[in-house]
């Protein structure tokens, strides 16, 4: 696992998660689903929980948006990005933007949003790019399908090792 | 590198300043960078794919580069 150089990490295990709005490529219900089953996949092997709020400020806002969203990493071409998500902290820290103009879907067509999350939801919890192929935190989309029903371990010690303590760094 | 298009240039600049922090100097004649650099990010960026690191475009560094992927650098700011 890769954890990042500031090694930033939530100073608490309850996290929350909102989403802001919705993609019209799915139903609500799927993308609801999509969301519950990557934050699962965190939450089944850290001390870690999320609870999905309606309103107010989350710990970690989710949101489809379009080029340049005011966050100082526009989506577009030339750069094939899907997705992008900030490392624990206050404010924008933890959030995670998808990229509206790609096509997201439930299935294997296209971009999986669930893959996607799972992976970007990684990050919101401090862990960086892994250069093994065989880790979730591989940057590459085609990657993260192939290790998501075994999740692989480097990246739950990873997201173990930079939990929530009593003394964070 | 000789063979190399102009397209495939740029994809190399925009992919290793947006995911490997290469900055891009400005000149009167326009975008410059020190080629150098370019190499040494490319290089970086071979071997963190695991790639054939040789500091040129080829075409697998190319493929890999279009692929669909996630907007976090690979190397921490």
């Amino acid at each position: 696992y890769v954890l990042t150089d500031r090694t930033p990490r939530w100073e608490h295990t309850h996290l929350t998660y909102r989403i802001e709005n919705y993609t019209p490529d799915l139903p609500r219900a799927d993308v609801d689903s999509a969301m519950e089953k990557a934050f699962r996949l965190w939450s089944n092997v850290s001390p870690l929980t999320f609870t999905k709020i309606f309103e107010g400020q989350a710990d970690i806002m989710i949101s489809f948006v379009w080029g340049d969203h005011g966050d100082s990493y526009p989506f577009g071409r030339p750069a094939n990005t899907l997705a992008h998500a900030f490392l624990p902290g206050r404010g924008i820290g933890g959030d995670v933007h998808f990229d509206e103009e790609k096509r997201w879907t439930s299935d294997f067509r296209n971009f999986n949003l669930y893959y996607v999350a799972a992976h970007e939801v990684g990050h919101s919890l401090g862990l960086g790019h892994d250069n093994d192929i065989g880790s979730l935190m591989f940057p590459s989309y085609n990657s993260y399908r192939d290790v998501l029903l075994s999740h692989d371990r480097r990246s739950v010690c990873g997201v173990q090792i930079n939990r929530p303590s009593k003394n964070p760094i | 590198t000789p063979g190399a298009q102009d397209q495939d240039v740029r994809t190399v600049q925009n992919y290793l300043q947006k995911f490997y922090d290469l900055k891009m100097g400005t000149s009167k004649s326009g975008r410059q960078t020190n080629s150098s650099l370019v190499t040494e990010k490319l290089k970086q960026m071979q071997e963190f794919f695991g790639l054939k690191v040789t500091g040129k475009i080829d075409a697998d560094t190319l493929n890999v580069m279009k692929q669909p992927r996630c907007g976090v650098p690979d190397v921490a700011q």
